[in-house]
Parts: C-alpha cells; structure tokens; sequence
C-alpha cells in the first residue's frame, strides 16, 4: 500500500511587499 | 498609499537580487547593512524607506534559510508599515503573511496562524471576500492548519478558495485543480478516500474538457478508460494481454497542460491501488510517466 504521490506543498510567499 | 520606492531603492534591490542569485551573500548582506544603516540616519528610523530596505536584507536572509533573522526584520518593517500606513494596509497585510511564511519554515505552525488569519482579515476587508489575493491567503491558512492536524479548518478554507477560484477565473483556471488537489490531501489524510476520489475525477474531467470539448462515448476522460479496463480484466480471461486502450491523444495533452494533471493522475492511481483495482491505477500511472 504505497502512500500516495503527494507533492509537497509549499506556504506562499507575497513579493508585493516590494512594490508599496 | 501614496508610498513610492525610490529609485535609488528599486536599483539597489535589483543589485541585492543579481548578488543572492549567484549565492554572493557576502556582498549583499553587507550592502543591505550599510543602505539600512544610511536610511535610518538620513531618514529616520520610522520611515517607510527602511521598510522596503528591512525587507529586501530579509529576503536575502530567507534565501540563506535564516528565517530566524528575516523574521527578525520583517518584525520591524511590520510596526514601521503598521504605523506609516495604518493597520488594514495591503502592505502589512503582506508582511504578516511573509512573517507568516517563515515561521512554517520552522515549523512554528501555531504562531503563524493568527498572522496568516490577520492578513487574511485585511484583504477581505480592503479587497471583498472573492478576491483571488484572499484565496490565495486562504490557501496559506490551510497549509498552516493542516500541519497542525486542523483538518476542519483546512476543508473550510480550501473549500472557500476553490468558490472563489472558480467563480472569479473560471473553472479552467490552474489554481481551481491546484486546491482541488490540496483539498483532496487532505481528505486522505483523514480517511475519506471517496472525497478525495471524486475530487481527483472533477480534476481529470475538467482537464479532458479543457482538451476535448466535451465528454462523450468516443471523448472520455481517462479514469474513464482506466475504470473500463479495470472492468475488462475482471470480466475477460486476458490471453496475450488486453490490448493496448488509445486514449485519444489525451497523455499528449496533459503532458504540457499541467503538472497538477500529472500528480492527480499517480494520486488517483495509488487510490485504485489502495482499491485492488490495479489495471486501473497501472492505465492512470503510466500515463503519468508518459506526461512527466
């Protein structure tokens, strides 16, 4: 019973903070 | 806001990004350092440009993996923005959710959630409740809830980014399977396998649409295929094996389309296998190595 092919998923980062 | 980087700010950063890039850390951080240090004597050290300096120096920080530090820094430009742009600005709203992200990096899950949950806040409040920004930081909140264990909380809000998705971009859009996908993670990790399977169809369908049109007894989508050779397995004695099932070019079509696609197609797969139904998990795995 293989785990299943989960891909891990990553927190996003928000590059906005650059832009105000 | 009426904010504006400075030019000077804007090449400086770029110069920053050239230098991280090639791993030069040992040139960029000090030349944060120095423009930090110049900022706060020229212009105070409440003043937005320090801001922007602080999270430029974090993200070279971040890209050592020295979240420690970043967060640090992202503390500073937060009460710096907080107070220069008020509490409800899109800018703060941002800095939480990186401050956010850095505490899961260490696995501070529970101290990035009310962070993650301000930030949403604001958005909801400055952008409405269907702004995709405000899936986007639902999506974050799931994450962080998840690694928690809080799979109520995470079906909640995967639930409500999908509505959004799907309502403000379409259900084309690639974020409708991405969270889809996300949703469906979850419901294995607490044992619904049907839920989690229904979803991965939804997923497998819409691309098939996406490609073909529609759904019909010569356009069928591939779990589709893999259920029916599933079935002829069972039913038939394979002698020399079953013949190769055409799928329409479909493989071809999910090879560029998605990776999504592809990770729903093994998820799928290892469910069928969970299943005994292993003709049908082999048909969805190899069109997956064809579409890698």
């Amino acid at each position: 019973d293989r785990p299943p092919a989960n891909k891990q998923q990553q927190l996003e980062w928000d590059d906005s903070t650059l832009s105000y | 806001s009426g904010y504006e980087i400075p030019a000077r700010l804007r090449t400086l950063h770029n110069l920053v990004i050239q230098y991280a890039a090639q791993g030069r850390y040992e040139v960029a951080v000090p030349l944060c350092k120095q423009a930090l240090e110049d900022l706060e004597r020229t212009s105070g050290r409440g003043h937005p440009d320090v801001a922007t300096m602080l999270n430029i120096l974090a993200l070279v920080y971040r890209d050592q993996n020295k979240y420690k530090e970043a967060a640090h820094l992202l503390n500073d430009a937060l009460s710096i923005r907080e107070s220069t742009l008020g509490r409800d600005h899109p800018a703060v709203a941002a800095t939480l959710n990186n401050l956010a992200v850095l505490y899961g990096k260490r696995g501070k899950y529970k101290e990035a959630e009310p962070l993650c949950q301000r930030a949403l806040e604001i958005r909801e409040k400055v952008l409405g409740n269907d702004h995709p920004d405000v899936a986007k930081q639902l999506n974050n909140l799931a994450l962080l809830c998840q690694n928690q264990g809080k799979y109520e909380a995470v079906e909640r809000y995967y639930r409500r980014a999908l509505a959004i998705y799907e309502g403000q971009l379409g259900p084309d859009n690639p974020n409708v399977a991405r969270t889809k996908n996300n949703l469906a993670s979850c419901y294995l990790k607490q044992g619904k396998y049907a839920e989690a399977e229904t979803l991965y169809k939804e997923i497998l369908t819409q691309a098939h649409v996406q490609e073909f049109g529609s759904v019909d007894d010569n356009h069928k989508p591939i779990w589709m295929h893999a259920e029916e050779r599933e079935e002829m397995s069972k039913t038939q004695h394979r002698e020399g094996g079953t013949p190769y099932v055409e799928y329409g070019g479909w493989y071809k079509a999910c090879k560029v389309s998605s990776p999504t696609v592809n990770t729903t197609l093994r998820n799928l797969g290892a469910l069928y296998r969970r299943q005994g139904k292993l003709e049908a998990a082999e048909t969805l795995e190899e069109c997956a190595l064809r579409s890698r």
